[in-house]
């Protein structure tokens, strides 16, 4: 479901360029859950964004769900990650002026336009899957750290994407909320077919994927 | 240097109340390294808030370093916190607009008035002992989390205050940089006497420090 041929990343920043990604080739399939890990700067951010059609590679290849991310523009790309992705990304704050509730129904509103009744129900069901329902009414400046990153894992799933992409999930979550995230992931998997792919420094989760990859200045590690 | 009577904190959301500290009582002396533990929603960031001058009790006394913030308006409270205080919290971020130089002299020229070269060297110094020095003409977006974070424990401790606060200060660090963190606040509090105060959910900083609260349901368990 997720194919790179030699991708290659390279910020430049006035003069000065720095490769962020050097050649790597790798091939995710359909239901696996997948971890990047390896020290601060080491690209796991950069090649989430490009799998996730947020940036472009400078050179290489990368398929997602048989679509070639090369070619799509701007428009093309936010219609991809609509309809194939869910993110779970500390950049992709919960909108303050909506509720809870509203949070994790805005994708099901604005993307795939459900009826308002099939909407509570998906609604409900994913924020009793992460212990929220108690505070759907709340906004999230009303909610603690941990909190929020649950709500948006529940956003993330609600519209039982094909492949979810996240960084850090579990950064600001105790371990039992960390579990608690890893096994929705095994269910959306088992139910779905659904495939995770996320970086983190947690040992706990590295243990329970199926597969990681280690990256370390830009290179994949053999493992 | 930090002491607690009696502390009880209810947020009110319309109709509802939620007691989210219940009774907190508690002493933190000068030169202390000291951990709030406790899952999601138990409070530790709302303690933070309180110590920090950010937010106020509902009932009970607050003393840090001898002053008694209850007492302080909204403008006594910034100045209180620009003197004595050191945040790294999620909600700091950087200023964009500023490079990784700027964000960490930043406080030196708006708080405490250093001559400029007496600031590069404050900073330079601070930047490397977080292994930053390489980026400092970049901007925070060119930065990866784990770099940003570090940047701002750099800014945070470039004032030289008595006490830091920080919430989950190595969330999104890896293993050597969480450690780095780690031996930075051990090397302040040696040299300076610096007293610091964090939540976490990391097993790894858990055993390393003096003295650990565990908030549960807004109490103290008793260790
Ligand atoms: N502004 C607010 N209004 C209403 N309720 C709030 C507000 N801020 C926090 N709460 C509630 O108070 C409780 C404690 O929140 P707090 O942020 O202190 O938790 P925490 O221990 O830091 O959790 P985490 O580990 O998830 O960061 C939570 O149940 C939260 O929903
Ligand atoms: N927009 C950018 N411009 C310039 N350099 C960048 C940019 N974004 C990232 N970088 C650099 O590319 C490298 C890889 O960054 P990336 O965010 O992928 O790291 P990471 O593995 O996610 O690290 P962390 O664990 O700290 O989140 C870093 O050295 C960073 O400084
Ligand atoms: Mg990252
Ligand atoms: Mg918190």
């Amino acid at each position: 479901i997720i194919t790179l041929h030699n991708v290659t990343k390279v910020y430049k920043t006035g003069e000065v360029e720095q490769t962020a990604l050097k050649n790597i080739s790798l091939s995710i399939s359909r239901g696996e859950i997948v971890a990047f890990a390896g020290p601060s700067g080491s690209g796991k951010t950069t090649l989430l964004n490009i799998i996730g059609a947020m940036d472009r590679p400078t050179t290489g290849e990368v398929f997602v769900d048989g679509i070639k991310l090369n070619d799509l523009n701007r428009k093309q790309a936010a219609h991809f990650r609509g309809e194939h992705l869910g993110f779970i990304f500390q950049s992709f704050n919960l909108l303050p002026v909506l509720t809870v509730f509203e949070n994790v129904e805005y994708p099901l509103v604005m993307i795939k336009n459900v009826p308002a009744r099939k909407r509570k129900e998906a609604v409900l069901s994913l924020l009793a899957a992460v212990q929220m329902e108690g505070h759907k009414d709340k906004f999230p400046d009303q909610l603690s750290g941990g909190q929020k990153q649950r709500v948006a894992v529940a956003r993330a799933l609600v519209t039982h994407p094909g492949v979810v992409l996240a960084d850090e999930p579990t950064a600001n979550l105790d371990g039992k909320s960390a579990r608690m995230v890893l096994s929705l992931m095994i269910k959306m998997r088992v139910e779905l077919g659904a495939t995770f792919v996320f970086s983190t420094h947690d040992p706990r989760i590295l243990e329970e994927v199926d597969r990681v990859y280690t990256l370390e200045d830009g290179q994949l590690k053999i493992q």
